[in-house]
């Protein structure tokens, strides 16, 4: 499978990885996010920042590909943030 | 460096852990190693010590475990999640746990147990993950080289602010052995402190290490006597083998431990008086079994006793000067065991290759001459 183009938007199975991601390690809430929230600076584009700013990466509350390889990385189950 | 909410801690330093069940990925007594190995990072740094339990509730369990695994947290397959492990507390707090759908080793190949299990074994103790990227504490894997890790300044700082530094006198710790220093295995002046068989392998000590040596493979494992007993001491005296009863018995000071494969047996250490010495003997310079004849052979300074395993006894008209019936053995001997009809005498960094049908020494090689160095 050719490389995806860069910035191209992510997949669903990347939206959902990236969800369970920011929810398992960055305490984003999995309750559904009200659509007029999404236009305004999303909790799930808050949680990328705080992802970012932690993991040292470059703070864009975008999933570039820089913070989609580090989602990817193995890690420890233990959240970076939160309880 | 940060801590769980509310700044979790024990309000102990003697913990004790447990292994409740191991991986297939590597041996029984590398798993223990790597886990020995990881508690021993934060002892170091800390008044912490960690004791092995083999069974019963200790305060920080350890499994492997696939996907969902009775807590909140299932695991999710082959990479991703690595393990996980909870802050101080009762029951589940401490505990570690590791995804048994990762491959587990004992080197630098992915996932290399010992890493992975020292930073588990960080929240255990109560620090969360750090931001600085080649600290222990960091939540990614670092495929960094298991021999020659070091903790990070940070994570130092971490564990420090909850349990301070080390105490200022060595404590007498298990999982600290007194001389943590790797002795050197083709050092032309090695001396050993005990040697023994068991179970067709060689094994050869030097303070709190041990040489592991199957007679037909060149490879020689250095270990820690810990990983493989941790109720023995440091410093072995005199180890012999009883194969007949697949038991070795270890020696130091006037104590002596009878163990059959990794366990101790019951109603052990004893005191070598209830062997028959007498009071003034206070302990075994070494100490080989001969299965042929069934006897013990006990070397004490310039004088030896024989004991009669069938009999469980010592024999009659001992202790006897060993130059009288081992010609060219001078004493003091610090080591010996039994190898295909013939006894090996070790002397400082010398090694006699003694015949007894012969009586006499038939070859002198370097203590470390099975080493193949």
């Amino acid at each position: 499978v050719p490389l995806r183009p860069e910035n191209t938007p992510i997949g669903e199975d990347e939206t959902t990885f990236v969800l369970d991601y920011l929810e398992k390690y960055y305490g984003l809430s999995s309750d559904p996010i009200p659509v007029e929230r999404k236009r305004s600076n999303s909790p799930v584009e808050q949680k990328i920042q705080e992802m970012q700013r932690f993991l040292g990466l470059k703070v864009t509350g975008k999933v570039d590909s820089d913070t989609l390889e580090m989602m990817h990385k193995p890690r420890c189950g233990v959240p970076d943030v939160g309880k | 460096y940060s801590f769980f909410p509310g700044s979790p801690r024990w309000n102990k330093h003697d913990l004790t852990y447990r292994i409740e069940n191991y991986t297939p990925d590597m041996s029984k007594a590398d798993v223990e190693f790597s886990i020995q190995k990881a508690f021993q990072v934060w002892s170091e740094v800390t008044p912490l010590t960690f004791q092995k339990l083999n069974e019963g509730q200790a305060d920080i369990m350890i499994s492997f475990a696939s996907e969902a695994h009775g807590d909140f947290y299932p695991f999710d397959g082959p990479e991703g999640t690595l393990a996980h492990a909870y802050h101080p507390g009762k029951g589940i707090g401490g505990d570690a746990h590791f995804d048994e759908d990762e491959t587990w080793t004992k080197d630098s190949r992915r996932y290399n147990l010992f890493i992975v299990a020292a930073h588990e074994f960080g929240h255990s103790l109560g620090l969360y993950h750090s931001n600085v990227p080649h600290s222990l504490m960091f939540p990614h894997y670092s495929d960094s080289d298991p021999n020659t890790f070091q903790l990070h300044q940070d994570d130092i700082n971490g564990i420090q602010t909850l349990y301070g530094p080390p105490l200022k006198s060595p404590k007498p710790t298990r999982s600290t052995p007194k001389t943590s220093a790797v002795p050197s295995t083709c050092s032309p002046n090695l001396v050993f402190d005990a040697v023994t068989t068991i179970r067709g392998e060689m094994l050869f000590f030097k303070d709190s290490h041990f040489w592991r040596k199957h007679p037909q493979l060149t490879e020689v494992d250095l270990n820690l006597i810990s990983s493989f007993w941790p109720f023995l001491p440091t410093g072995i005296e005199a180890a012999y083998e009883v194969g007949s009863k697949d038991q070795v018995l270890f020696f130091k000071g006037n104590q002596y431990w009878a163990i059959n494969g990794y366990d101790l047996l019951p109603r052990y250490p004893k005191n070598i008086q209830t062997l028959g010495f007498p009071s003034n003997v206070r302990k075994i310079d070494a100490a080989v079994h001969d299965k042929y004849s069934g006897q013990t052979y006990f070397f004490v300074d310039d004088l030896y006793w024989r004991y009669d395993e069938h009999r469980q006894a010592m024999n009659p008209g001992y202790p006897r000067k060993i130059n009288s019936d081992f010609p060219g053995i001078e004493s003091k001997i610090d080591a010996v065991f039994y190898h295909q009809r013939n006894f090996y005498f070790f002397q400082g960094s010398q090694q006699l290759q003694f015949e007894p049908s012969s009586k006499r020494v038939i070859q002198i090689m370097n203590s470390n001459s099975w080493f193949d160095c």
